[in-house]
């Protein structure tokens, strides 16, 4: 319903503001409706200023600050409507290091009430983990799990997990 | 609700049965490219009602199913079941262990089950979406999907809200 | 004309598929004329099969498989028509760290005649390059560049290259 | 032909002007998310005459101009200047260094020297064809662009041949 629709998108535009401040420390972030009059149909604009620029059209941002506000999107949601399992494929990959330190707390945050499973092949996301699945094909074509601690790579075809 | 294991076998690359045990609340899922690390979440989704091959990067129902290598020959079903705990505050009339399987043969012919018992795909949404894992759409980001979330047309974005609410 | 273009075509079918071997050491790969009779319209299908698995569509490909093969169609047109420069802007993101290290073998040999200019976070790939230059924003909004060593960090606000 | 150094000025988020010296083979170009390494990209393409925006991440040519930050105002032109040194074989009218430039105003003009004197976008394009930099387009593999190549259409594929033929 309409009041359903306003009453959460408030909520996300407020969660969506504070998680940029936390990853930013500085600029703003916000959600505007394309059209409040019909809140059945409206789209849903992002507008950011990254912390000392001007604030710009969302394709100018570089490939790593893009990832970086659609993370702050995903939580701002997440602390709306916790759902009990997410899953993220590489959605670390365009981060540098120091960016990818600013998700991974940001998402332990947010593992009280929610698993995480994170496919990585990032060495700050590995050791931020609770759990290790290691994944590999020692016969070719053929999945097979092997046990993986993050002190050493694990036995396989492949074994430089390095990045 | 917490998941707990993922048991595949015949779907994709999975042409031995294996066994997924989860715990803890961060799980690093961590392998070479093209061990099957994305099959997982295919799995994952396939089982508990992801009906669009292409969401699942497949063009139709038979790509599920591990379809050979140089050694192994094709096989001819895919089975994958996802044991789930329900909270302590979530009674269902199936207990506190939720083992939901999902099942299909090169026929095409797929069946459901709830701890063992045949249902349908309906039981099986209706139970989790009680629990909160609903259809929604940002509970799972695949891979090089996260530039997208925010390059979307704003009509896209409000699917998002919708969810939540 | 028709024969420079089948030509060129011959010579780059072959080079893909030697690069392809070396990456790969095993399977295969091949380009194929979708509409041979018509050499000035025709579309090029690239088939691939990777080491132990079966042949299948390029979309059942795994993130990492997709690009090394692409990469591999890039050396081998690189073989074929050398051009003086390259630039590649973060190639390397969806390896892991074993087939950074082919695509930086393979890199390699072809310094001779091209210069690579490479935009990347990952450290494999850092290590190496001959020239490295920093590139940082000291001021908000203002890029500037400094010096990097690979051994040590660059003094910047997000000091953390380490992937 | 080789890369000897490029000067930027003014040209997206290149406020100050700054001068990348370039030797050897191998260049890497390391930095944090956003603070301009496909920027350099982008200047490099412009200079040897990229004339469509939407292929440097633009809208129109005014986007190519640093349009401010909290602490600037925007500026009123944007200059690159690429050095290439000519290989040993290769005579050129402009002797053994090439220096191409290229400037444009937030009025729109465009203008374009070769060693310091004013010349067409067609003496840039045909100087650089001769020496093998070309406007061939696997020369250039931007962020996140490799994934299309293989999955591009049998057509686009061919474009690759043509330019290498
Ligand atoms: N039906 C099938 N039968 C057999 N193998 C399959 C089937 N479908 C997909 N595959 C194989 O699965 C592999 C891809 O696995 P996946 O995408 O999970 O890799 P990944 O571990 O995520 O790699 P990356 O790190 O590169 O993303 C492909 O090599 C493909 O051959
Ligand atoms: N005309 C302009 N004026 C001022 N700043 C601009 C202009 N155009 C782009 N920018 C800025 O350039 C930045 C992006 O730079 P770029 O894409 O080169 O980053 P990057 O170093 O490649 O980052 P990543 O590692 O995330 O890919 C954006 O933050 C944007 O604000
Ligand atoms: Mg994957
Ligand atoms: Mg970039």
């Amino acid at each position: 319903t309409k009041e359903q629709f306003l009453t959460t998108f408030m909520k996300v535009r407020e969660e969506f503001k504070n998680t940029f401040l936390k990853i930013f420390q500085d600029g703003h972030a916000d959600l505007i409706l394309t059209d409040p009059e019909k809140l059945l149909n409206t789209g849903i604009q992002v507008e950011i200023t990254l912390p000392g620029k001007k604030k710009q059209r969302l394709e100018l941002l570089s490939g790593g600050e893009r990832s970086l506000c659609a993370c702050a999107l995903l939580f701002a949601l997440l602390k709306v409507n916790p759902t009990p399992i997410v899953v993220l494929d590489e959605i670390d990959a365009p981060l540098d290091g120091r960016n990818v330190e600013k998700f991974v707390d940001i998402l332990s945050e947010h593992a009280h009430e929610t698993q995480f499973m994170l496919i990585t092949h990032n060495p700050i996301t590995i050791e931020s983990a609770t759990t290790w699945i290691g994944v590999t094909m020692q016969e070719p074509g053929v999945t097979s799990i092997v046990p993986y601690q993050p002190d050493k790579n694990i036995p396989s075809s492949n074994h430089a997990f390095a990045r | 609700l917490k998941l707990k294991s993922i048991r595949i076998y015949g779907f994709k690359s999975f042409a031995e049965k294996v066994d997924l045990n989860i715990s803890g609340n961060i799980i690093a899922v961590i392998g070479p490219n093209g061990c099957g690390k994305s099959n997982i979440v295919d799995a994952l989704l396939w089982c508990i009602g992801e009906q669009n091959p292409r969401n699942l990067r497949a063009q139709n129902s038979e790509e599920f199913i591990f379809n050979g290598s140089k050694a192994r020959k094709p096989l001819g079903y895919a089975e994958v079941s996802v044991h789930f705990e329900m909270d302590e505050d979530h009674t269902s009339p199936h207990g506190k262990d939720l083992l939901i399987t999902r099942r299909i043969k090169r026929s095409g012919e797929s069946s459901y089950m709830i701890n063992k018992k045949n249902c349908r795909l309906k039981d099986i949404i209706d139970i989790l979406a009680d629990s909160g894992l609903g259809k929604s759409g940002y509970a799972v980001v695949g891979q090089k999907e996260i530039d997208s979330a925010l390059t979307a047309s704003p009509y896209d974005r409000r699917i998002w809200i919708d969810e939540a609410a």
